[in-house]
């Protein structure tokens, strides 16, 4: 069976928040490890992978492996009827029809208790490789939001170029082009402002702006945000989370001119 | 204009 308990319910909130725009019926896969969920959206461009790792819960408790196929329009329901301040309970039985979700206020004495009818979902698993990325920038959450949300007003393409200069973010569109170049920032009163950028080449690929705002519905998650590019491969943008958890999205580049 | 690949290409189902 499975008892996973989150000490904040506005964890799990914000994740599945963040994620159901993208893809609707999705198993969360849970095992001795904590809970994963890797899922494409319908057009096969973007993938999502959670990783919310046993650590995070206390307890955690997975005797086996247990696979929740559940429709995110139905958890966002339900999850609706959490307080942020509630802690949230996973329980599901080994072969399990239904997940409880429990909540419970850590104030008052109150105790919520919740079901969802499970799907079985036929879900192909991808690999995905190591890969050595040709250049990684960490940035504030917010300032990557704030980018392709502009960008995306003129064009639904973004093209990212990181070089010795810095990364640019740049655009062309009906009415005309954007640009925003970062360079490298070390802010020591607010390190959550740094701008970091590691590249051991030059890249430059361009992406649909529509799903990389999409993504960054994450920013409440985590103050920063890490793009990992190379050329000719998705592009990875990852939110940590505590614990060694974290939110990662792959976008496929586009491709030719 | 360029064009939109999908995931596929790059990620191997298991």
């Amino acid at each position: 069976m499975l008892e996973a308990r989150l000490e904040q319910a506005n964890l799990f909130k914000k994740v599945v928040d963040a994620i159901k725009d993208l893809v609707q019926d999705c198993n969360f896969d849970c095992n001795d490890s904590g809970i994963a969920l890797q899922a494409m959206d319908n057009s096969h461009v973007a993938l999502v992978s959670m990783m919310l790792r046993s650590e995070s819960f206390a307890p955690f408790r997975c005797d086996r492996n247990i696979a929740l196929g559940i429709n995110l329009t139905s958890l966002t329901k339900v999850l609706k009827c959490a307080q942020s301040d509630d802690i949230l309970t996973l329980k599901a039985e080994d072969a399990p029809d239904v997940v409880e979700l429990v909540f419970e206020s850590a104030e008052s004495d109150r105790i919520s208790e919740y079901s969802i009818k499970l799907m079985d979902i036929d879900q192909e698993h991808l690999g995905i490789p190591e890969t050595d990325y040709g250049a990684t920038i960490s940035m504030p959450a917010a300032e990557f939001q704030r980018i392709c949300r502009d960008l995306i007003a003129l064009s639904e393409s973004v093209s990212i170029e990181c070089s010795k200069e810095g990364v640019k973010f740049a655009c062309q569109g009906d009415i005309g082009s954007g640009a925003v170049t970062l360079r490298q920032h070390t802010n020591v009163d607010k390190p959550e402002m740094n701008v970091e950028i590691n590249m051991s080449e030059p890249v430059s690929l361009t992406f649909s702006l529509k799903y990389l705002v999409n993504f960054c519905k994450a920013s409440g998650l985590s103050n920063q945000v890490r793009l990992c590019l190379s050329n000719e491969v998705p592009l990875l943008v990852e939110y940590s989370l505590a614990n060694n958890s974290h939110l990662r999205f792959y976008l496929a580049p586009k491709i030719g001119d | 204009a360029s064009a939109q690949g999908g995931l596929m290409k790059y990620f191997a189902p298991k």
